[in-house]
């Protein structure tokens, strides 16, 4: 599915931190699962609630000021 | 907290190329000094300004665009600054931001600094939201310390702060500890028989073939002399598996049996060989795919992607080589990738171009010993287009190749750990 605005610019903040990786099999497009993994990943990593959903808090939290190197966080090294 | 690599000594230099112009210099300068200061008040660490000339770490801040860094600024707000991992040492702090110190307004020097000093030791993000080495900025704090994961982070790179440090001596730089390489190579190939063991565009843009107990520079023009690849990279064996270098991490992997040499331009970093464990032994090919900034390595018919500075989930590989870079036979012999993202596979005396999607192009396979090593034809003349190897070439000793070898210090830190382990 076509992404909105402010969905594409949170899955351009996923891709360029290292939380989403771009699919290289197939299709050009990120499944929704992926997406919301690497959301919660993300919400994980900054202490928000776990929705897996692009959330006003979440939103809020891509816009703050903060380093250009990528995070190492995964499921697996949150785990 | 997460390591990304380290120092190889503990009397590191540093120097401030220019400040930014919302700060008086002598506030900036204190901010930047305060900032090496949290480090070395924890770890065995001291830094010690110069004014001119190469220094370990430098700081510089710069706007947008940059002829001397490759990341592109963004303007005021998101991302502030960024830092090279050791031993590479550039720290760039965006020049459009409003650096102050002392207020909660704009963005303070002093940690921000710090953080990217934190990179610059070899520390990666932390996951936790109040330590310095979080990936967001956490605003202004007036008695601002560092964090115990940040401590802890620093002092398994260097170990405790102890009260000995003033007056120790700087650590020689140790020779890595090489195993002996057989003194009778192999006969010298002919680049023209098309074979190749592997292929690797190397450090600045050069391209490297190897072939059994010799490497030789490919270019537009022709090709290089040959040389033993011991007399280049000291301790490295022949009849290699697969080649790599990342510009990534500026990191060559060469790969043969179930081993992993790494090195930095000429010199193996220190703890190499080491023991494959994590991908399968006696591998095919290796590239990096700029693209996405992975080395990916290939075996029979699979392949695993590796990211060298984030873990790797192996579990889900190899997979199917078929399955993303279309048109590849399998078993290739070698592999390369050129900076625009393009790949070339080779196997026998044939090699295979594929685009940025990845996809065979069209008119290919083509020969190898026409097309790369300028050879007139493939049956008729195996001489190569420009000349004759040197006669000289085939004693080659390690002063021939004397200017090569003078280059950085190598790493202290194990990259591969996520293949080695």
């Amino acid at each position: 599915p076509a992404l909105g605005p402010a969905e594409k610019e949170a899955v351009d903040y996923l891709l360029q931190y290292g939380y989403l990786e771009k699919p290289l099999e197939g299709s050009d497009f990120f499944r929704p699962e992926d997406i919301m993994e690497a959301l919660s990943t993300f919400q994980e990593a900054s202490e928000l609630p776990v929705s897996g959903q692009l959330d006003g808090a979440t939103r809020v939290r891509m816009r703050q000021p903060r380093c250009g190197l990528e995070d190492p966080f995964n499921q697996k090294t949150l785990k | 907290y997460l390591l990304l690599g380290r120092w190889r000594k503990k009397h590191l230099t540093f120097r401030i190329l220019n400040l930014p112009s919302t700060l008086p210099t002598h506030t900036a300068r204190a901010a930047v000094h305060q900032a090496f200061q949290y480090w070395s008040n924890v770890a065995p660490l001291t830094f010690r300004e110069v004014q001119a000339g190469r220094a370990d770490i430098r700081l510089s801040f710069h706007g947008r665009k940059s002829l001397y860094c490759s990341k592109n600024f963004d303007g005021p707000g998101r991302v502030l600054a960024h830092a090279d991992i050791p031993e590479l040492g550039s720290v760039h702090f965006d020049e459009d931001e409003l650096w102050t110190e002392g207020t909660y307004r704009g963005v303070n020097l002093r940690i921000i600094a710090a953080h990217e000093l934190g990179h610059a030791l070899g520390l990666g993000h932390s996951r936790y939201t109040q330590a310095l080495m979080a990936p967001v900025y956490a605003g202004y704090r007036p008695y601002f310390k560092l964090h115990p994961d940040d401590v802890a982070g620093i002092q398994a790179l260097y170990g405790k702060k102890s009260p000995e440090i003033e007056g120790e001596e700087e650590e020689e730089a140790e020779l890595p500890t090489v195993p002996p390489v057989p003194t009778q190579p192999s006969p010298m190939p002919d680049p023209c028989s098309g074979d190749l063991d592997a292929m690797m565009l190397g450090p600045h843009g050069k391209t490297y073939a190897f072939k059994g107990d010799y490497v030789w520079t490919v270019t537009e023009s022709g090709l290089g002399p040959l040389f033993r690849v011991s007399a280049l990279w000291e301790g490295l064996p022949g009849n290699l598996d697969a080649a790599v270098y990342s510009p990534r991490t500026q990191q060559i992997y060469f790969f043969k049996g179930d081993k992993v040499w790494c090195y930095m331009n000429f010199r193996m970093n220190r703890g190499y060989p080491k023991k494959l464990n994590r991908v399968g032994p006696s591998l095919d090919a290796a590239l990096y795919w700029p693209l996405n900034q992975k080395v990916f390595l290939f075996k029979g018919s699979g392949y695993w992607q590796w990211d060298e500075l984030a873990p790797t989930d192996f579990s889900r590989y190899p997979k199917p080589i078929k399955g993303l870079f279309t048109g590849v036979p399998d078993q290739p012999s070698a592999a390369m990738s050129w900076r625009d993202g393009r790949v070339d596979f080779f196997k026998g005396k044939h090699y295979w171009r594929l685009n940025r999607q990845l996809q065979v192009e069209k008119g290919y396979p083509r020969d190898i010993a026409q097309n790369w090593m300028h050879c007139r034809s493939q049956t008729s003349d195996h001489t190569p287009a420009s000349g004759d190897t040197p006669a000289s070439a085939t004693g080659t000793t390690v002063d021939t190749i004397s200017s090569p070898m003078d280059t950085t210090l190598n790493t202290d830190h194990f990259p591969t750990d996520a293949i080695t382990d």
